[in-house]
């Protein structure tokens, strides 16, 4: 069986929140290191990974390989019930047909239980290559999804050019064309501010900003965002969150012009 | 314009 206790329900709706609107149904593979997912959109142009270790849950048991499929909007419905700060315990037998979700407020004595019924979702799962990527940016998660929003407004698209110059945003449209630079940049006073540019060979990849906004729902999980980027492959925006936990999201590139 | 890439032909079956 699985139960997994977190300390703030907080991390699951934000999470669900941000894939929400890009993958609708999901298998949630619990094992002993922790619950992961992976899911593709509707148009196979990005990916979703998620992995919440078995570390960031305090207890968390799970005896054997449990896939739990749940549809998002059913989830978010359910989630909605939850407090953010309150502790959330997520239950369910070895083949279930529900899960069963447990809100605990700290604060007072309610507790509020709920069960989503499960679906039968048969997903396919794909291999992600482990990469040594061109170019790692690492830079505030706002400023990045800042940088998206601007661009969007002119472009569906963006050029992300990476060199040892800095990594620039750049996009052209109807009404005119706009870039944003950004050079390596350290505040010893919040590292949250901070821009990391780690460059192997230059790197120039188009992208959809649709999808880049979307992925920028994360943002509020994690005070950095990470792009890494090589030539001719998919390109990955990673969250990390505490205890080695993350959430990814793979881009697959605009091709040939 | 650019077309757009398939995530499926970058990552393939495990």
């Amino acid at each position: 069986m699985l139960e997994a206790r977190l300390e703030q329900a907080n991390l699951l709706k934000k999470v669900v929140d941000a894939i929400k609107d890009l993958v609708q149904d999901c298998n949630f593979d619990c094992n002993d290191s922790g619950i992961a997912l992976q899911a593709m959109d509707n148009s196979h142009v990005a990916l979703v990974s998620m992995m919440l270790k078995s570390e960031s849950f305090s207890p968390f048991r799970c005896d054997r390989n449990i896939a739990l499929g749940i549809n998002l909007t059913s989830l978010t419905k359910v989630l909605r019930a939850a407090q953010n700060e309150d502790i959330l315990t997520l239950k369910a037998e070895d083949a279930p047909d529900v899960v069963n979700l447990v809100f605990e407020s700290a604060e007072s004595d309610r507790i509020s239980e709920y069960d989503i019924k499960l679906m039968d979702i048969d997903q396919e799962h794909l291999g992600i290559p482990e990469t040594e990527y061109a170019a790692t940016i690492s830079m505030p998660s706002a400023e990045f999804q800042r940088i998206c929003r601007d661009l969007m407004a002119l472009s569906e698209s963006v050029s992300i050019e990476c060199s040892k110059e800095g990594v620039k945003f750049a996009c052209q449209g109807d009404i005119g064309s706009g870039s944003v630079t950004l050079r390596s940049h350290t505040n010893v006073d919040k590292p949250e501010m901070n821009v990391e540019i780690d460059l192997t060979e230059p790197v120039s990849l188009t992208f959809s900003l649709k999808y880049l906004v979307g992925f920028c729902k994360a943002s509020s999980l994690s005070g950095q965002v990470k792009l890494c980027l090589s030539n001719e492959v998919p390109l990955l925006v990673e969250y990390a969150l505490a205890n080695n936990s993350y959430l990814r999201f793979y881009l697959a590139p605009k091709i040939g012009d | 314009t650019a077309g757009q890439g398939s995530i499926t032909s970058f990552f393939g079956a495990p």
